[in-house]
């Protein structure tokens, strides 16, 4: 499996349509503070079905969604794409049918969320499993968040443990 | 589980030594559990000696030498089941040019092996000079992000005119 | 007790009001305490809206967004009572170019008005060309550290030339 | 009072004497990850009185006592001096018969701290007043060690009232 592109809509501070198009090698991302750079690492994490508001800097899950500014209202959705390559047809079973996988995440406001894979509707079981079967997910190593090498040096010798535990 | 938390802990172990001997150019450090007898349940401690220094637990360690070994641990991990993704956010933020240059390497070389796409946001003029193409995120419109291609000889051009 | 806190609460909070929009450019912010009836045994929290942001708990703020609001606060409590002297290690780690510059800006007025001599360990380009004199912290020998005086115009242009 | 200089031996990675002259205005102090720059921080608050080892990143107090290398010997004792300037005479009345007041620390592996103004030894007590009186100390908003900025954000409510308390 490759990744292609991320897009996301009312998703935090990207409100309008944006396509991040994922090439080969190294992407650098840049930015003045605030601007929106670490909103995109949790749109990964979104999509590939976090549970936790804690982990996107939020108190709710609906916390995600774009809130208004002094200029716009509020949306009451936001939706997350991934558009997977499975050219290679290593995906699990159930999504190995075609050579493009689009995984999408909606959450409407005090509604909860809605995941689709290729426009039919999933459990956020599959979604979860699709993304472990290709070595990555919201908790993995593959998706270093903006805190997270700070608390690896803070973390107490127990909670380091379970680092070694998504490896075994 | 016992079994398989030490066959994790021996292959995640030896890739430390290896990522972190990379990132510093030298040196060396290991993985230790805090209770031998019962891995399950006990602690992870580290410990390093950056090149010509004492061996010493993380906690004693400059702040960017901390953050290069717990750095060269998130990379040990990784690469025990290497993604084809992988984002990092601002993970070179303490560290000085002549660690992001080997950081720098280390993911050149990771992408390379692995077929792994990397996203890295970064600060670091550095940085920004060894990807292969850079995008801008700004808010042109106050509380609302755009993100736009970015030509990578103007972006260091302009940092260093700065 | 309570009747001095309540007033260092109203000195350090009319400050931070101050510094926040000074570092940020603009935007509000204030201090709260968790359980007004108490605040002997309370919480503080924070509030901020940088600018044409709306109003949040530091929380939710960005990484460079929290570091300066945090930074506006210790600088808060630091004016209710300056001293001649204030050492700041590697604060300007998280913040872009622009903030940088507005800390800068801030740190060299604070010293004029206040006589106080500020030495600020730094990572950052622009804050090396800010100050008013470079010490430079090397290891000639392993593990020894050494101190010498380093060219302001030459250490921003080899730095420059990386 | 005015700081003019610090000075320290035997000291972390400082182990060969060295000064430190505290000029006017802002003087940057810069050098690459492990060189000792966050050591010239600890020492300011060892010889203010710093009395938690955890607070200079050690187990215990001794650890500040240069440690040896694979070239040098560990050392056994390890000091650090203020050179302060009292011409505005508004210092507390036990020190405020000079100039000049030196302020020295010294800690002898095994055995403990003594405190020296103006080569007299004193007691914790006063040091510590002295320089509270200056409106700084070891835990004072005048000494920002590295990760003090990211404590504050990621500190409980309660804990961040401790700094009003500073104020108070
Ligand atoms: N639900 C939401 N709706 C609208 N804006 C939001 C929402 N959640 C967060 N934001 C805004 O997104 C911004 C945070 O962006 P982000 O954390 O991605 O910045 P950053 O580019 O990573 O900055 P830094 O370089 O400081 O880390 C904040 O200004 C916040 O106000
Ligand atoms: N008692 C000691 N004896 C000898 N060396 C010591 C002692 N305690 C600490 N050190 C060394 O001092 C170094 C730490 O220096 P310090 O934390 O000041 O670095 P720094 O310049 O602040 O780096 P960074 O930019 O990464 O924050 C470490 O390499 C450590 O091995
Ligand atoms: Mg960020
Ligand atoms: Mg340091």
């Amino acid at each position: 499996i490759k990744f292609n592109k991320l897009k996301l809509k009312g998703f935090k501070s990207f409100v309008e349509p944006t396509e991040v198009v994922i090439e080969q090698g190294l992407t650098g991302i840049v930015g003045p503070n605030g601007c929106g750079k670490s909103n995109l690492v949790e749109a990964f994490r979104f999509v590939m079905g976090e549970l936790s508001p804690k982990q996107m800097r939020g108190s709710e899950l609906d916390d995600v969604i774009f809130n208004g500014t002094s200029d716009r209202p509020a949306w009451d959705i936001a939706e997350v794409t991934i558009d997977l390559d499975n050219k290679d047809r290593k995906a699990p079973g159930l999504f190995n049918q075609s050579d493009e996988i689009e995984v999408t995440r909606r959450i409407w406001r005090g509604e909860g969320s809605e995941y689709r894979v290729n426009g039919k509707e999933v459990r956020l079981k599959d979604v979860q499993l699709l993304f472990a079967d290709a070595a990555t997910g919201a908790r993995s190593t593959s998706m270093v968040s903006q805190g997270r090498v700070g608390a690896i040096i803070a973390a107490k010798p127990e909670q380091r443990r379970t680092l070694l535990e998504e490896a075994a | 589980g016992r079994q398989r938390l030490l066959a994790a802990y021996g292959i995640v172990n030896e890739n430390f030594q290896k990522l972190f001997f990379q990132l510093f150019g030298g040196g060396k450090a290991y993985l230790k559990f805090t209770d031998e007898s019962d891995p399950l349940e006990a602690g992870l401690d580290i410990f390093a000696s950056p090149p010509g220094k004492k061996l010493q637990n993380l906690s004693l360690l400059s702040g960017g030498e901390q953050a290069l070994t717990a750095l060269s641990l998130l990379f040990a991990v990784f690469l025990s089941n290497p993604a084809p993704i992988c984002v990092l956010d601002e993970v070179d933020a303490p560290l000085d040019d002549t660690n992001v240059d080997r950081f720098c390497s280390l993911v050149e070389e990771m992408s390379k092996t692995l077929s792994t796409k990397f996203l890295i946001i970064t600060h670091h003029r550095m940085t920004m000079a060894r990807v292969n193409r850079l995008f801008g995120v700004t808010m042109p419109e106050q509380g609302v992000s755009q993100l736009v291609s970015v030509d990578l000889e103007k972006a260091v051009q302009l940092k260093e005119n700065e």
